[in-house]
Protein backbone atom coordinates (compact mmCIF):
# COMPACT_ATOMS: atom_id res chain seq x y z
CA UNK A 1 0.00 0.00 0.00
CA UNK A 2 1.29 3.63 -0.39
CA UNK A 3 -0.32 4.44 3.11
CA UNK A 4 3.26 3.25 4.03
CA UNK A 5 5.25 4.20 1.49
CA UNK A 6 8.10 6.50 2.66
CA UNK A 7 8.15 9.90 0.07
CA UNK A 8 11.19 11.32 2.16
CA UNK A 9 13.52 8.85 1.57
CA UNK A 10 15.03 7.47 -1.18
CA UNK A 11 13.57 4.16 -2.65
CA UNK A 12 15.80 1.67 -4.44
CA UNK A 13 14.02 0.80 -8.31
CA UNK A 14 12.38 -2.23 -6.96
CA UNK A 15 10.60 -0.28 -4.50
CA UNK A 16 9.80 2.30 -7.25
CA UNK A 17 7.86 0.10 -9.42
CA UNK A 18 6.28 -1.80 -6.96
CA UNK A 19 4.87 1.79 -5.67
CA UNK A 20 3.44 1.90 -9.06
CA UNK A 21 1.80 -0.73 -8.80
CA UNK A 22 0.15 0.26 -5.79
CA UNK A 23 -1.16 3.50 -6.22
CA UNK A 24 -2.53 3.16 -9.45
CA UNK A 25 -4.48 0.19 -7.94
CA UNK A 26 -5.64 2.61 -5.18
CA UNK A 27 -6.45 5.64 -7.92
CA UNK A 28 -8.08 3.82 -10.97
CA UNK A 29 -10.06 7.01 -11.71
CA UNK A 30 -7.16 9.24 -11.63
CA UNK A 31 -3.92 7.24 -12.36
CA UNK A 32 -3.04 4.54 -15.43
CA UNK A 33 0.25 2.55 -15.93
CA UNK A 34 1.23 1.78 -19.48
CA UNK A 35 4.77 -0.21 -20.31
CA UNK A 36 6.86 2.48 -23.14
CA UNK A 37 9.92 -0.07 -23.21
CA UNK A 38 12.05 -2.25 -22.12
CA UNK A 39 15.50 -1.21 -20.94
CA UNK A 40 18.46 -2.25 -22.04
CA UNK A 41 18.78 -4.73 -18.68
CA UNK A 42 15.37 -5.87 -19.66
CA UNK A 43 13.44 -3.73 -16.73
CA UNK A 44 10.21 -2.44 -18.19
CA UNK A 45 9.55 1.02 -18.12
CA UNK A 46 6.66 1.97 -16.77
CA UNK A 47 4.36 5.31 -17.57
CA UNK A 48 1.95 6.82 -15.30
CA UNK A 49 -1.05 8.69 -16.76
CA UNK A 50 -2.48 11.57 -13.92
CA UNK A 51 -5.50 12.68 -14.61
CA UNK A 52 -9.68 12.55 -14.69
CA UNK A 53 -10.84 9.68 -17.29
CA UNK A 54 -12.53 11.74 -20.05
CA UNK A 55 -14.24 10.49 -23.49
CA UNK A 56 -12.31 13.01 -25.40
CA UNK A 57 -8.41 13.10 -25.88
CA UNK A 58 -7.37 16.14 -23.71
CA UNK A 59 -3.84 18.03 -24.02
CA UNK A 60 -0.57 16.25 -22.10
CA UNK A 61 2.05 17.27 -20.25
CA UNK A 62 5.35 14.88 -20.23
CA UNK A 63 7.66 14.94 -17.23
CA UNK A 64 10.30 12.75 -16.62
CA UNK A 65 12.90 12.30 -13.66
CA UNK A 66 15.97 10.38 -13.32
CA UNK A 67 17.87 10.57 -16.75
CA UNK A 68 21.36 10.84 -15.16
CA UNK A 69 21.86 7.78 -12.80
CA UNK A 70 22.96 9.14 -9.84
CA UNK A 71 21.04 12.45 -9.49
CA UNK A 72 18.57 11.16 -6.76
CA UNK A 73 16.82 13.88 -5.83
CA UNK A 74 15.45 13.84 -8.93
CA UNK A 75 13.33 10.48 -9.18
CA UNK A 76 12.11 11.65 -5.37
CA UNK A 77 10.32 14.66 -6.93
CA UNK A 78 8.63 12.69 -9.78
CA UNK A 79 7.38 10.23 -6.62
CA UNK A 80 6.20 13.33 -4.99
CA UNK A 81 4.34 14.67 -7.60
CA UNK A 82 1.98 11.55 -8.41
CA UNK A 83 1.50 11.67 -4.94
CA UNK A 84 0.42 15.43 -4.48
CA UNK A 85 -1.90 15.30 -7.32
CA UNK A 86 -3.82 11.97 -6.24
CA UNK A 87 -3.88 13.38 -2.43
CA UNK A 88 -4.86 17.00 -3.44
CA UNK A 89 -6.84 16.58 -6.56
CA UNK A 90 -10.40 17.91 -5.51
CA UNK A 91 -9.18 20.32 -3.35
CA UNK A 92 -6.74 22.09 -4.49
CA UNK A 93 -7.95 24.45 -7.32
CA UNK A 94 -4.38 24.71 -9.49
CA UNK A 95 -4.03 20.59 -8.90
CA UNK A 96 -8.03 20.14 -9.92
CA UNK A 97 -8.32 21.82 -12.74
CA UNK A 98 -5.15 20.69 -14.51
CA UNK A 99 -6.03 17.24 -14.00
CA UNK A 100 -10.04 18.11 -15.06
CA UNK A 101 -8.39 19.50 -18.18
CA UNK A 102 -4.98 17.63 -18.98
CA UNK A 103 -3.32 14.68 -18.57
CA UNK A 104 0.11 14.53 -17.24
CA UNK A 105 2.31 11.48 -17.88
CA UNK A 106 5.43 10.78 -15.47
CA UNK A 107 7.96 8.69 -16.09
CA UNK A 108 9.47 8.01 -12.72
CA UNK A 109 12.96 7.03 -13.46
CA UNK A 110 14.29 7.40 -17.11
CA UNK A 111 17.73 5.44 -17.01
CA UNK A 112 16.55 3.01 -14.60
CA UNK A 113 19.63 0.47 -15.51
CA UNK A 114 21.47 3.22 -14.14
CA UNK A 115 19.50 4.17 -11.03
CA UNK A 116 19.99 0.35 -10.09
CA UNK A 117 23.61 0.24 -10.58
CA UNK A 118 24.14 3.40 -8.31
CA UNK A 119 22.22 1.74 -5.64
CA UNK A 120 23.86 -1.69 -5.98
CA UNK A 121 27.63 -1.12 -6.90
CA UNK A 122 28.44 3.05 -7.99
CA UNK A 123 26.71 5.62 -5.62
CA UNK A 124 28.32 8.01 -8.73
CA UNK A 125 27.15 6.58 -11.86
CA UNK A 126 25.65 8.57 -14.27
CA UNK A 127 25.45 6.98 -17.83
CA UNK A 128 22.89 4.42 -18.86
CA UNK A 129 24.44 0.36 -18.47
CA UNK A 130 24.66 -0.80 -22.18
CA UNK A 131 27.34 -1.97 -23.89
CA UNK A 132 29.55 0.08 -26.42
CA UNK A 133 31.69 -0.97 -29.32
CA UNK A 134 34.43 -0.59 -26.82
CA UNK A 135 35.62 -1.55 -22.89
CA UNK A 136 33.40 0.92 -21.34
CA UNK A 137 29.63 0.91 -20.60
CA UNK A 138 26.87 3.85 -20.98
CA UNK A 139 25.71 6.60 -23.11
CA UNK A 140 24.26 9.51 -21.55
CA UNK A 141 20.92 9.93 -22.05
CA UNK A 142 20.97 13.20 -22.22
CA UNK A 143 23.61 13.45 -25.29
CA UNK A 144 21.70 10.56 -27.22
CA UNK A 145 18.63 12.66 -28.14
CA UNK A 146 18.73 13.98 -32.33
CA UNK A 147 19.26 17.16 -31.52
CA UNK A 148 22.64 18.75 -33.34
CA UNK A 149 23.40 15.16 -31.80
CA UNK A 150 27.29 14.51 -30.61
CA UNK A 151 28.23 18.45 -31.48
CA UNK A 152 29.11 20.57 -28.64
CA UNK A 153 29.30 19.95 -25.45
CA UNK A 154 29.21 15.73 -25.94
CA UNK A 155 31.73 12.90 -26.41
CA UNK A 156 32.45 10.57 -28.99
CA UNK A 157 34.15 8.72 -26.70
CA UNK A 158 32.36 5.00 -25.08
CA UNK A 159 34.47 5.87 -22.22
CA UNK A 160 33.62 9.77 -21.80
CA UNK A 161 30.40 10.53 -19.05
CA UNK A 162 29.24 12.16 -21.58
CA UNK A 163 29.39 9.74 -24.68
CA UNK A 164 26.44 10.70 -26.94
CA UNK A 165 26.39 7.29 -27.97
CA UNK A 166 26.34 5.54 -31.54
CA UNK A 167 23.35 7.33 -32.94
CA UNK A 168 20.74 9.18 -32.48
CA UNK A 169 18.72 7.28 -30.19
CA UNK A 170 21.18 4.61 -29.87
CA UNK A 171 19.95 4.23 -26.15
CA UNK A 172 16.59 2.27 -26.02
CA UNK A 173 15.47 4.19 -23.44
CA UNK A 174 15.82 7.02 -25.21
CA UNK A 175 14.12 5.76 -28.18
CA UNK A 176 11.18 4.60 -26.10
CA UNK A 177 11.02 7.87 -24.68
CA UNK A 178 11.23 9.71 -28.32
CA UNK A 179 8.96 7.32 -29.64
CA UNK A 180 6.29 8.16 -26.89
CA UNK A 181 6.09 11.07 -27.59
CA UNK A 182 6.25 11.46 -31.27
CA UNK A 183 3.48 9.42 -31.24
CA UNK A 184 1.51 11.42 -28.84
CA UNK A 185 3.12 14.88 -30.31
CA UNK A 186 -0.14 16.13 -31.22
CA UNK A 187 -1.35 16.18 -27.60
CA UNK A 188 1.55 16.90 -25.67
CA UNK A 189 1.81 20.87 -25.10
CA UNK A 190 4.79 20.62 -22.57
CA UNK A 191 7.79 18.50 -21.39
CA UNK A 192 9.80 18.81 -18.20
CA UNK A 193 12.96 17.00 -17.18
CA UNK A 194 14.16 16.90 -13.74
CA UNK A 195 17.97 17.38 -13.28
CA UNK A 196 20.00 18.11 -9.90
CA UNK A 197 22.28 19.86 -9.13
CA UNK A 198 22.67 23.62 -8.85
CA UNK A 199 19.24 25.51 -8.81
CA UNK A 200 18.24 26.24 -12.51
CA UNK A 201 15.38 26.57 -14.50
CA UNK A 202 16.65 26.11 -18.59
CA UNK A 203 15.02 25.62 -21.84
CA UNK A 204 15.94 25.22 -24.86
CA UNK A 205 18.53 25.84 -26.76
CA UNK A 206 21.58 24.10 -25.12
CA UNK A 207 23.05 22.86 -28.60
CA UNK A 208 23.32 26.41 -30.40
CA UNK A 209 23.59 29.91 -28.96
CA UNK A 210 20.65 31.02 -30.97
CA UNK A 211 17.62 32.00 -29.18
CA UNK A 212 13.90 30.06 -29.63
CA UNK A 213 11.10 31.90 -31.54
CA UNK A 214 9.67 32.10 -27.99
CA UNK A 215 12.33 32.51 -26.18
CA UNK A 216 10.63 35.77 -24.37
CA UNK A 217 7.21 33.87 -23.19
CA UNK A 218 9.72 31.04 -22.26
CA UNK A 219 11.81 33.36 -20.48
CA UNK A 220 8.95 34.79 -18.45
CA UNK A 221 7.53 31.90 -17.48
CA UNK A 222 10.77 30.16 -16.15
CA UNK A 223 11.01 33.69 -14.06
CA UNK A 224 7.88 33.76 -13.06
CA UNK A 225 7.91 30.21 -12.07
CA UNK A 226 10.97 30.36 -10.17
CA UNK A 227 9.79 33.35 -8.26
CA UNK A 228 7.03 30.82 -7.20
CA UNK A 229 9.65 28.26 -5.98
CA UNK A 230 11.41 30.91 -4.09
CA UNK A 231 8.55 32.15 -2.07
CA UNK A 232 8.30 29.37 0.09
CA UNK A 233 11.79 28.86 1.35
CA UNK A 234 13.71 31.52 -0.29
CA UNK A 235 16.01 28.82 -2.50
CA UNK A 236 17.09 30.76 -5.15
CA UNK A 237 17.19 29.81 -9.33
CA UNK A 238 18.72 30.83 -12.31
CA UNK A 239 16.89 30.90 -15.45
CA UNK A 240 17.84 31.08 -19.03
CA UNK A 241 18.53 29.47 -22.20
CA UNK A 242 21.17 26.40 -21.37
CA UNK A 243 23.54 26.85 -23.78
CA UNK A 244 24.51 30.80 -22.53
CA UNK A 245 23.30 29.91 -18.96
CA UNK A 246 25.16 26.63 -18.07
CA UNK A 247 27.14 25.40 -21.09
CA UNK A 248 26.88 24.36 -24.24
CA UNK A 249 24.90 20.58 -24.48
CA UNK A 250 24.45 18.91 -27.92
CA UNK A 251 21.88 15.98 -27.61
CA UNK A 252 19.83 17.20 -24.92
CA UNK A 253 15.97 15.84 -24.69
CA UNK A 254 14.79 19.50 -23.99
CA UNK A 255 16.09 20.95 -27.53
CA UNK A 256 14.74 17.69 -28.83
CA UNK A 257 11.07 18.16 -27.59
CA UNK A 258 11.30 21.69 -28.35
CA UNK A 259 12.30 20.98 -31.89
CA UNK A 260 9.59 18.18 -32.57
CA UNK A 261 7.21 21.10 -31.88
CA UNK A 262 6.84 21.19 -27.77
CA UNK A 263 7.14 24.67 -27.16
CA UNK A 264 7.20 24.87 -23.78
CA UNK A 265 10.10 23.05 -22.85
CA UNK A 266 11.97 23.04 -19.19
CA UNK A 267 14.93 21.26 -17.30
CA UNK A 268 15.24 21.97 -13.48
CA UNK A 269 17.93 21.85 -11.74
CA UNK A 270 16.86 21.00 -8.31
CA UNK A 271 18.61 21.56 -5.08
CA UNK A 272 21.29 22.68 -4.45
CA UNK A 273 24.27 24.47 -4.98
CA UNK A 274 27.01 22.45 -4.30
CA UNK A 275 27.16 21.74 -0.79
CA UNK A 276 25.72 18.24 -1.36
CA UNK A 277 25.73 18.29 -4.92
CA UNK A 278 24.07 14.63 -6.31
CA UNK A 279 24.03 13.45 -2.66
CA UNK A 280 21.74 15.54 -1.25
CA UNK A 281 20.24 14.43 2.54
CA UNK A 282 16.91 12.72 2.70
CA UNK A 283 16.18 15.50 5.47
CA UNK A 284 16.01 18.17 1.96
CA UNK A 285 13.63 16.01 -0.18
CA UNK A 286 10.49 17.45 1.69
CA UNK A 287 11.42 21.37 1.30
CA UNK A 288 13.40 20.42 -2.65
CA UNK A 289 9.90 19.32 -3.84
CA UNK A 290 7.38 21.17 -1.82
CA UNK A 291 9.25 24.11 -3.35
CA UNK A 292 9.55 22.46 -7.12
CA UNK A 293 5.28 21.84 -7.19
CA UNK A 294 5.35 25.34 -6.55
CA UNK A 295 7.26 26.03 -10.08
CA UNK A 296 5.68 22.96 -11.90
CA UNK A 297 2.46 23.75 -11.09
CA UNK A 298 2.95 27.36 -11.92
CA UNK A 299 4.26 25.92 -15.52
CA UNK A 300 1.54 23.00 -15.95
CA UNK A 301 -0.91 26.35 -15.50
CA UNK A 302 0.34 27.97 -17.95
CA UNK A 303 0.11 25.88 -20.24
CA UNK A 304 -3.04 24.76 -19.93
CA UNK A 305 -4.52 28.59 -20.07
CA UNK A 306 -1.92 29.16 -23.28
CA UNK A 307 -2.83 26.15 -25.37
CA UNK B 1 24.15 0.08 -0.07
CA UNK B 2 26.27 0.61 -3.14
CA UNK B 3 29.58 -1.62 -3.22
CA UNK B 4 32.09 0.89 -4.26
CA UNK B 5 33.39 2.74 -1.50
CA UNK B 6 34.29 6.56 -1.91
CA UNK B 7 36.69 6.44 1.50
CA UNK B 8 39.14 9.79 1.23
CA UNK B 9 37.89 10.59 -2.00
CA UNK B 10 37.17 14.63 -2.18
CA UNK B 11 34.94 17.16 -4.28
CA UNK B 12 36.63 20.05 -5.07
CA UNK B 13 35.57 23.18 -6.34
CA UNK B 14 37.55 25.11 -8.57
CA UNK B 15 37.43 28.59 -10.11
CA UNK B 16 39.21 29.26 -13.53
CA UNK B 17 39.59 32.68 -14.14
CA UNK B 18 41.51 32.66 -17.76
CA UNK B 19 42.43 29.89 -20.24
CA UNK B 20 45.77 28.78 -18.73
CA UNK B 21 43.46 27.86 -15.54
CA UNK B 22 40.98 25.82 -18.09
CA UNK B 23 44.03 24.44 -19.61
CA UNK B 24 45.66 22.97 -15.99
CA UNK B 25 42.02 21.46 -15.63
CA UNK B 26 41.90 19.75 -19.08
CA UNK B 27 45.39 18.39 -18.74
CA UNK B 28 44.66 17.10 -14.99
CA UNK B 29 41.75 15.43 -16.66
CA UNK B 30 43.99 13.70 -19.20
CA UNK B 31 46.42 12.74 -16.54
CA UNK B 32 44.48 10.77 -14.26
CA UNK B 33 40.84 9.93 -13.85
CA UNK B 34 38.54 12.52 -12.76
CA UNK B 35 34.73 12.43 -12.25
CA UNK B 36 33.19 15.99 -13.48
CA UNK B 37 30.09 16.95 -11.18
CA UNK B 38 29.58 20.08 -12.58
CA UNK B 39 30.33 20.87 -15.64
CA UNK B 40 29.68 17.16 -17.50
CA UNK B 41 33.32 17.14 -18.69
CA UNK B 42 36.04 18.67 -19.25
CA UNK B 43 35.50 19.86 -22.78
CA UNK B 44 32.77 22.24 -21.20
CA UNK B 45 34.79 23.88 -18.55
CA UNK B 46 35.24 27.44 -19.36
CA UNK B 47 36.80 30.82 -17.52
CA UNK B 48 34.98 32.55 -15.07
CA UNK B 49 32.87 29.02 -14.26
CA UNK B 50 32.56 26.85 -11.20
CA UNK B 51 34.21 23.66 -11.58
CA UNK B 52 33.28 20.81 -9.40
CA UNK B 53 35.53 17.43 -9.92
CA UNK B 54 35.03 14.23 -7.68
CA UNK B 55 39.14 13.16 -6.66
CA UNK B 56 40.37 9.61 -5.59
CA UNK B 57 41.99 9.85 -2.47
CA UNK B 58 45.19 8.66 -4.15
CA UNK B 59 45.52 11.66 -6.67
CA UNK B 60 43.65 13.92 -3.65
CA UNK B 61 47.07 14.97 -2.79
CA UNK B 62 48.52 15.63 -6.30
CA UNK B 63 45.65 17.46 -7.74
CA UNK B 64 45.69 19.61 -4.21
CA UNK B 65 49.73 20.37 -4.61
CA UNK B 66 48.67 21.08 -8.49
CA UNK B 67 45.80 23.62 -7.34
CA UNK B 68 47.91 25.14 -4.98
CA UNK B 69 50.67 25.48 -7.39
CA UNK B 70 48.79 27.50 -10.39
CA UNK B 71 47.26 29.90 -8.07
CA UNK B 72 43.51 28.93 -9.06
CA UNK B 73 41.30 29.67 -6.62
CA UNK B 74 39.60 26.14 -5.18
CA UNK B 75 37.98 25.17 -2.44
CA UNK B 76 37.05 21.36 -0.79
CA UNK B 77 33.44 20.80 -0.86
CA UNK B 78 33.05 17.82 0.16
CA UNK B 79 35.98 16.19 2.19
CA UNK B 80 35.41 12.50 2.18
CA UNK B 81 33.07 11.84 -0.13
CA UNK B 82 32.32 8.32 1.70
CA UNK B 83 30.95 9.72 4.91
CA UNK B 84 28.58 12.11 2.33
CA UNK B 85 27.28 9.20 1.03
CA UNK B 86 25.99 8.11 4.30
CA UNK B 87 24.90 11.41 5.27
CA UNK B 88 22.84 11.02 2.27
CA UNK B 89 20.27 8.85 4.12
CA UNK B 90 19.15 11.02 7.33
CA UNK B 91 15.75 10.62 7.67
CA UNK B 92 14.30 9.96 10.90
CA UNK B 93 12.48 7.01 9.47
CA UNK B 94 15.97 5.24 8.76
Amino acid sequence: STMTYNYEKYNTWQNIEAWMSSITAENPTLVSRSVIGTTYEGRKMHLLKLGRRSSSTKPAIFMDCGIHAREWISPAFCQWFVKEAVSTYGSDATMTSLLNNMDVYVLPVFNIDGYDYTWKRNRMWRKTRSRASSSCYGTDPNRNFDAGWCTTGASSNPCSDTYCGSKPESEVEVKAVADFIRQNRSIIKAYITIHSYSQLLLFPYSYTTALVENHSELLEVARQAAKALTSLYGTKYTSGPGATTIYPAAGGSDDWAYDLGVKYSYTFELRDTGRYGFLLPESQIRPTCQETMLAVKYIASYVQNNP
Amino acid sequence: PSSRRFDGEKLYRLKPENEVHVGIIKDLANRIEIDFWKPGSAELVTPKSEVDIHVSASHSSLVATLLQQSGMEHEVLIADLQAAVEKQFDSKER
